[in-house]
């Protein structure tokens, strides 16, 4: 699975996400990314998020809605949220998020072996990485 | 004046033993994406412009499951899925089960823009991406080597035996196309 989450210079959020499933999936079988609120939501008074992983378990947790409603609604800092939903929602090993929230505020963490990652921001932060 | 991208290229088990030049292929890989999408946003053009290209480079380079590269299924051929979703007025759109359109992420955002639907599945988001002027492959275009080999393994552990070919006619650059580093299983 691939993704991307962004913040323009217009205040605007967006998300994307996708993927080819898992390895000898049933043929039909629909995992998050292409589910908006399951591996991919944005909204402007919240924050974008994509994510990876185990898609069943994004489906069932609504795990893209939910860690913008956390922003949005819980007024928790994204990656708070983020980690929340990786803590506390999902199972060790399930995967991964990443989130910007309308301030440029990011979060690319996860609870699986690895998450090849890359992040850049107008502050100059900038970087890629595939482990901790 | 702020912007802001984040990108994943999946989750998954690396080894951190991984040979060298394999990290150094995912490291350009997401370098690639990165600039595609630092480009936009630096610009002032949109993040939903950002977040397609972005995931426009990581579906065509082969080492990540999306586009070429994606994992086989079942029955030994490729079905892809993508949203994309615009935070400034909620509008999203998405495919499933494709498997014929370059890059689906393109189809979803055709979704998103020309229907008054979010998700669109199987032949019919085929053809709708078709009818709209999307580029179409044939499925070998998404075969990669590396996809292969953790599907022939998948396969005898689950089967007791490991197919000699997808289900789909291989051309020969895929025919001949050297295994890459199978540790290295995106989510």
């Amino acid at each position: 699975t691939v993704g991307c989450v962004a913040l323009d210079k217009h205040g605007n959020l967006a998300a994307a996400t996708s993927t080819g499933g898992m390895t000898g999936k049933l043929p039909g079988r629909v995992g998050d990314s292409p589910i908006l609120s399951a591996g991919t939501y944005a909204d402007n008074a919240g924050c974008a998020v994509s994510g990876t992983g185990v898609g069943e378990q994004y489906i069932r947790h609504a795990i893209a809605f939910q860690t913008n409603w956390r922003v949005k609604e819980n007024q928790q800092p994204v990656a708070d949220a983020v980690q929340d939903c990786l803590d506390k929602v999902l199972n060790p090993g399930d995967g991964g998020i990443i989130a910007i929230d309308h301030d440029g505020n990011m979060a690319l963490q996860y609870n699986s072996g690895s998450m090849s990652r890359g992040w850049s921001d107008w502050r100059g932060n900038r970087g890629v990485a595939i482990w901790k | 004046s702020r912007w802001a991208i984040a990108l994943h290229g999946g989750a998954g088990f690396a080894s951190p033993d991984m040979a060298p030049e394999k990290v150094e292929q995912f490291r350009v890989a997401l370098e690639k994406a990165l600039a595609a999408g630092e480009k936009v946003l630096q610009s002032g053009g949109t993040a939903v412009d950002a977040v397609q290209q972005t995931v426009m480079v990581l579906e065509d380079a082969p080492y990540f499951n999306a586009g070429r590269g994606a994992v086989f299924n079942a029955e030994a051929f490729h079905q892809l899925d993508a949203s994309i979703m615009d935070g400034g007025n909620l509008d999203g759109g998405g495919v499933s089960a494709v498997k014929h359109v370059r890059n689906p992420i393109r189809a979803a955002r055709l979704v998103m823009e020309k229907t008054p639907h979010v998700l669109l599945t199987a032949d019919d988001a085929d053809q709708f991406a078709k009818t709209n002027g999307l580029e179409m492959v044939e499925q070998g275009y998404f075969y990669d080597a590396s996809s292969w080999a953790e599907f022939q393994q998948w396969s005898e552990k689950k089967n007791g035996v490991a197919p000699k070919a997808p289900s789909y006619p291989l051309n020969e650059s895929a025919a001949v196309a050297e295994p890459t580093d199978t540790n290295f299983t995106c989510g």
